[in-house]
């Protein structure tokens, strides 16, 4: 074993005899860590349903992968009934959060649902997307924040709103959270309406330094938005746009 | 590149599996069911330097290039490090229960040698 003065820092580590210890251990579960570019091992609280596993694995032997090579897999947090749905069955359209005078609270936002061709459109999956910054003063405040978002419907000018979702974050760091609306939009397009109004409170928010980013032109890349998987009610056509 | 065996001392691989099973992994990795952490261990007498085969490595190469120069690093002492990498192929879950497949480059070591 050379000296440590001449020691070069890529060497083989010395012969132990027991290299399964803890120590090793760890650094081994840190390596395949930072390799796959995570801090801590993902917290996993509730079991993940087979069916979206089974949907995942198609996917990923069809090749159907993102770029990043993310397989998507809709609604894990409970609401598993569109795990069946094959991807070249549905399409997606994307809206992305408006606000106007209309809308009274800065809380208050809509979506302009494009339905080119006013279509019978089914909508198998519906999910907003909110991203939530941490203050550097949350960061003080210990690791976990867990906050209660709602997200109201709303009937513009005339004040009346009802609950459509409601759900608790359980925030580690800044990040994107989803919200099931299928419903909701579905509801949208059977009225033969395209926008979608909507109103979001975040209970605690303030009080862990948790900020929920609505429509803000100083933070464009954050902005919410609203993925809609849809086809063709009649005749299952699928629907190019995007 | 050899095998650690507990014969010798020499540069060799030390195979080392964990399952993940039992560190309590298996409930965010799905595949594969354990991790090869390899890794290389022992001595690189002089003679085992920059062996063709064994120790085709970057630093093997600089190491000749100085020697073919005439100025061979006399004092330089060797190395017994990865010679050969693999990839490791992963299906996980991440923090946001996306299901992740990952192919991460010189995951796995295949081969030690001496550099």
């Amino acid at each position: 074993t050379p000296s440590t003065s001449t020691s070069c820092a890529s060497c083989g580590l010395p012969k132990t005899d027991g290299p399964a210890d803890g120590d090793f251990l760890e650094a081994v579960k840190r390596h395949i860590l930072s390799r796959l570019q995570m801090r801590d091992r993902p917290n996993i609280t509730h079991p993940i349903p087979k069916a979206a596993m089974v949907t995942a694995l198609k996917k990923l032997h069809a090749g159907k992968l993102r770029e990043d090579g993310r397989v998507e897999i809709p609604n894990l947090d409970g609401h598993a009934a569109y795990m069946h749905e094959l991807e070249e069955e549905t399409s997606e359209i994307i809206s992305f959060a408006e606000t106007d005078d209309s809308l009274t609270s800065k809380t208050s936002l809509f979506f302009i649902i494009s339905n080119e061709g006013n279509q019978n459109l089914h909508v198998s999956q519906a999910n907003l997307w909110l991203y939530f910054k941490l203050l550097p003063s949350a960061l003080e405040k210990g690791s976990r924040r867990k906050v209660t978002v709602k997200v109201y419907s709303q009937e513009p000018g005339v004040g009346s709103k009802w609950n459509l979702v409601e759900k608790r974050v359980d925030l580690k760091r800044s990040g994107w959270h989803t919200f099931p609306l299928t419903d909701a939009v579905q509801m949208v397009f059977s009225q033969g309406d395209r926008r979608q109004n909507l109103d979001v409170r975040c209970e605690g928010c303030e009080k862990m330094g948790v900020v929920p980013i609505l429509v803000n032109s100083a933070d464009e890349s954050h902005r919410p938005f609203l993925v809609v998987q849809a086809r063709v009610a009649d005749n299952k056509h699928r629907i190019r746009k995007r | 590149g050899l095998e650690c065996d507990g014969s010798n001392s020499l540069c060799c691989r030390q195979q080392f599996y964990i399952d993940f099973r039992l560190i309590g992994w298996n409930d965010w990795i799905i595949a594969p069911s354990g991790y090869f952490g390899n890794y290389c261990e022992g001595n690189c007498p002089a003679y085992m330097a920059g062996v063709p085969g064994s120790a085709s490595s970057f630093h093997t190469a600089v190491v000749n290039q100085y020697r073919m120069r005439g100025m061979s690093p006399g004092s330089m002492n060797s190395c017994c490090i990865p010679t050969k990498l693999s990839t490791m192929s992963m299906l996980y879950f991440d923090d946001e229960y996306n299901i992740v497949k990952r192919d991460v480059p010189n995951m796995i070591v295949e081969e030690c040698g001496c550099a």
